[in-house]
């Protein structure tokens, strides 16, 4: 995992993620407040034209931009549910649509620009090749929008397309939990947890823990929502550094676990946590925002 | 590979109905299809 | 910071130059991937070849060094490898030893295994793509059509591997195959190793299967369960597959174990053939003589 792309280059702090979304935001308002100020410059305003664009054509804040960067998020979940993609290109999806706008300010890039191209460029890098022209048809848009971006995207994505998702653990989670909590767990019961995390993983894949934490933390996060105590039970039996020897009382394990089950039970929680406060975004907030950035975007038109 | 891997498979305790079901399609079988295959990798991508 | 001082080769999709990393001297390949000439934008072999290099460093696969845009072209800059195992073999003027092709078995299947291992199936291995560094390392190349070994119920497409290097469960069209295919042209590539002529060489892709099946046998349900389930099955010549004695006679050159060895990745039931694990500690790699010294191979 430490040789993936995805640990490499998409694996942040919160600290650091906090000072990408900031210099994402500082350098393109920077840009906005400079074209507003050779707007005003070259064409002579009325005080009231003035007051508007002072009070209506205000650049956005990091907050606002994470706003609009989650609604539109949530777009190409469905967009792409809606075109039956598989579930893991779905998520793939969703995080290249994610991460172009860790790279990109919503004030550079309209989003909605670019919800079609990072679902056409998942397809793609998922070996889940649909043409163009039939992808233009079906999400009702023009092969030129779609494929406008695409280099932009690719080069913005850091030319990282393989992506690790949290679904394949959970796969492995279900094997392992069958072996290490052998006769102890009901199977059919077992098969309810897995579609259940199978969907939630979809959800956590819209929050920030892609960047903080590893899929399968991800993957044993949301387990541990569907049902703690089974899932607390099964590390503690996979991970606990002592074993409980016939007789019930604990000896010392042999192997050394190379995993230590207290951090990795503060991680899991840690995880856990994140996941579980994604904010939707409403409508009417992103379409204030939206507002507030084609006014940056257009001062003529305001 | 360095460290000692974090599982071992276990097919005999594995109860999965989806797969199962495959591994007994004739196109699964003639195409060489190996659950070991599937499990090395799941349970790979679980303890990464 | 890269020059393109040479053009070395034009493919379907991109044009190699050589050049130089300005700020080390290094040679370099650059791979300058044409985009007007895909309609869906960026080219499927393109995205392939990126979404996999860069999840790879390993001393057997080429090393992807870094990707630029330039005036709208996707450039990839790849290390510089000189030759490849298709001019070593075509150059009669080059002798080399079985220690030599132990040494090339083994690098191969190191650079393979690691794919193996990220569940990578490359899917084209043949000796052009198998090239060899400035110090005789060979390295797997053309990741074009490769793709991560897909989700179990998944279809996958059975035209891939040039034809010649292509497994049998391939020439029957399977949609469910396994890793073991890239094993199976690693099998061909030793066996042209020891002829120094294509081991399996078929016209087109019926007569592969003929020229298969009639130098290794055609499989039946005994050895290869459901094999007859392919729709293309019932057309075939039956043809016993070849005693040790006509094997030894075809490899003259080859031990005991190299038999074994090829034998194992030219097994014809994908579930039997050896993995790259099982190959590369079999005992053709345990016996003399050694691998050569990459360094001091012709």
């Amino acid at each position: 995992y430490r040789h993936s792309s995805q640990y490499r280059f998409w694996s942040f702090s919160k600290e650091h993620l906090r000072e990408k979304r900031d210099m994402t935001n500082k350098l393109a308002v920077e840009t906005i407040e400079k074209d507003l100020f050779d707007f005003k410059a070259l064409n002579d305003l009325t005080p009231e034209e003035l007051n508007a664009l002072d009070t209506k054509a205000v650049p956005l804040t990091t907050e606002e931009e994470l706003k609009l960067i989650d609604f539109y998020a949530k777009k190409v979940q469905v967009i792409s549910q809606h075109l039956n993609l598989p579930t893991e290109i779905i998520a793939t999806s969703i995080s290249f649509f994610r991460k172009f706008f860790l790279e990109n300010s919503v004030m550079q890039f309209d989003p909605k620009n670019l919800v079609h191209t990072t679902v056409f460029l998942a397809c793609k890098a998922e070996n889940y090749f649909i043409s163009v022209d039939s992808f233009a048809k079906k999400a009702k848009s023009t092969r030129e929008s779609i494929l406008k971006y695409e280099f932009k995207l690719l080069e913005s994505l850091k030319f990282t397309l393989l992506i690790h998702h949290p679904y394949k653990p959970l796969h492995g989670f279900f094997l392992d939990i069958q072996n290490i909590l052998h006769g102890k767990v009901d199977l059919n019961y077992m098969g309810q947890i897995y579609d259940r995390t199978k969907k939630k993983i979809t959800q956590a894949l819209l929050t920030d823990a892609v960047y903080l934490y590893t899929p399968p933390q991800i993957t044993l996060a949301v387990l541990l929502i569907e049902d703690e105590p089974l899932i607390t039970k099964y590390l503690e039996l996979k991970f606990a550094d002592n074993d409980n020897d016939d007789n019930g009382n604990e000896v010392k394990r042999k192997k050394k676990n190379s995993i230590d089950l207290t951090v990795l039970l503060s991680v899991i929680k840690e995880c856990k946590d994140v996941i579980e406060n994604l904010q939707t975004v409403s409508t009417e907030d992103a379409r204030k925002i939206a507002a507030k950035n084609y006014f940056c975007q257009n001062p003529k038109a305001l | 590979d360095i460290e000692p891997r974090r599982f071992t498979i276990e097919e005999e305790l594995y109860d999965d109905p989806f797969l199962k079901d495959l591994q007994n399609k004739k196109e699964f079988i003639a195409s060489g299809f190996r659950t070991d295959y599937v499990y090395e990798r799941v349970l790979t991508e679980a303890f990464m | 910071e890269y020059t393109k001082e040479k053009k070395v080769g034009e493919g379907t999709y991109a044009v190699v130059y050589l050049g130089t990393k300005q700020s080390t001297g290094r040679q370099i390949a650059v791979k300058e991937i044409k985009t007007s000439e895909f309609k869906d934008g960026l080219d499927m072999s393109a995205i392939r070849e990126v979404k996999y290099l860069q999840e790879m460093q390993h001393d057997n696969v080429i090393e992807l060094i870094d990707i630029f845009m330039a005036y709208d072209n996707l450039n990839l800059v790849l290390e510089f490898l000189p030759t490849d195992l298709e001019v070593i073999i075509k150059d009669k003027s080059i002798l080399f030893t079985p220690a030599d092709i132990k040494s090339w078995m083994l690098m191969t299947l190191r650079g393979v295994h690691h794919c193996h291992r990220n569940f990578i199936l490359h899917r084209d291995l043949k000796p052009n793509n198998l090239l060899v560094s400035p110090d005789g390392i060979i390295k797997v190349a053309d990741f074009g059509l490769a793709r991560a070994i897909p989700a179990p119920h998944e279809n996958l497409t059975s035209n891939v591997v040039t034809r010649w290097y292509r497994a049998p469960e391939l020439l029957f069209g399977a949609r469910h195959y396994t890793s073991a295919i890239d094993i199976w042209s690693v099998g061909v590539i030793f066996a042209e190793l020891m002829l120094r002529i294509p081991y399996l060489p078929g016209q087109n892709d019926v007569d592969q299967m003929e020229v298969t099946f009639r130098a290794l046998g055609t499989p039946t349900d005994k050895d290869w369960p459901e094999v007859s389930s392919f729709n293309s099955y019932n057309k075939l010549q039956i043809y016993p597959p070849p005693s040790t004695f006509e094997l030894r006679k075809r490899f003259i050159a080859a031990s005991e174990n190299a038999l074994k060895f090829m034998s194992g990745m030219l097994t014809m039931n994908p579930v039997k053939r050896w993995s790259a694990i099982e190959c590369l500690e079999s005992e053709y790699f345990q016996e003399m003589p050694p691998p050569t010294n990459p360094s001091e191979i012709p």
